[in-house]
């Protein structure tokens, strides 16, 4: 397992915005994206689990020097998406492992999940994809989670720098 | 925009279960990750957005083939790990869109929930990395979801086949 993960990512330029009780309808993910990106806010994780009844949070981070231009879009489209409430953090950072073929190994996410937490780490956001598992987490743990991360997956050895940081 | 995206990727093989209301403490995510894997249970995409209060929802896929014996662990961890209750649908698909640097692009997410919008495709979950952006759909719309992302991103033009399906 430990061989798939190849390196520890991790970005400390991270605000995490979250979006609660948004109408579960077509269309709304997209007026919200194009506001962002109508004003060139680059958005880089967008994360939006089940609904339940009719309704869904829907959550993404930005760098933070555009959390403020952010939150004024936000509040100039909550009335028309129909966002009840909405939430942000800027004291966040994002820590990642990233291999070839991860996703044909169960175990890989929750050798991830254990190593932080074996470290009190609370993980406030989770997204995958075939090569990343990327965690979202308080700043002030990020050094300690990418060590921890390091350590578990065998890459504290000689590792001259992460990659895709 | 368009020429980030080089290609449109589906799989119908797909079954999402929603986990709401866990604990947002550590340790939670591995105990739920640590039953599937010891089970030997592929887990495709992992999505957690932003918590509220003290809780927080998990989404996560499995092969169809897989959901009967992952709810039978979900049900078996259930108090244990404190999951107030549970969702499941194996009437989904996944239907993403790839390519380098769409990360540094924000329209090109804007563009995806366009083209879904826009034939009424409702986006059951969202996830994003640096290559590609997934989502998921009812499975009787998968079709229709990938000949319109084809046409948004120009890439219906003698299109030999997916790539990564
Ligand atoms: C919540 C939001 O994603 C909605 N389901 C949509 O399709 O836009
Ligand atoms: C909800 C769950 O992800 C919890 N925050 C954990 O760290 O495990």
């Amino acid at each position: 397992k430990a061989m798939v993960v190849t390196g520890v990512a991790h970005d400390i330029n991270v605000a995490r915005i979250g979006l609660f009780d948004v109408p579960d309808k077509p269309g709304i993910a997209w007026q919200i994206f194009r506001s962002l990106a109508g004003e060139n806010i680059n958005v880089d994780m967008i994360i939006q689990s089940a609904m339940r009844d009719d309704i869904n949070d829907i959550s993404f981070t930005v760098g933070r020097t555009d959390l403020r231009k952010t939150l004024e879009i936000v509040e100039k489209i909550k009335d028309e998406v129909n966002i009840k409430s909405y939430s942000h953090d800027e004291d966040v950072a994002k820590v990642s492992i990233v291999g070839a073929g991860m996703v044909t190994n169960p175990g890989v996410a929750s050798l991830m999940f254990e190593a932080l937490a074996q470290e009190s780490i609370n993980l406030e956001m989770i997204s995958t994809s075939e090569i990343k598992i990327s965690c979202i987490v308080k700043s002030t743990q990020a050094e300690k989670a990418v060590r921890a991360l390091h350590k578990k997956f065998n890459l504290d050895q000689e590792q001259p720098c992460d990659c895709c940081s």
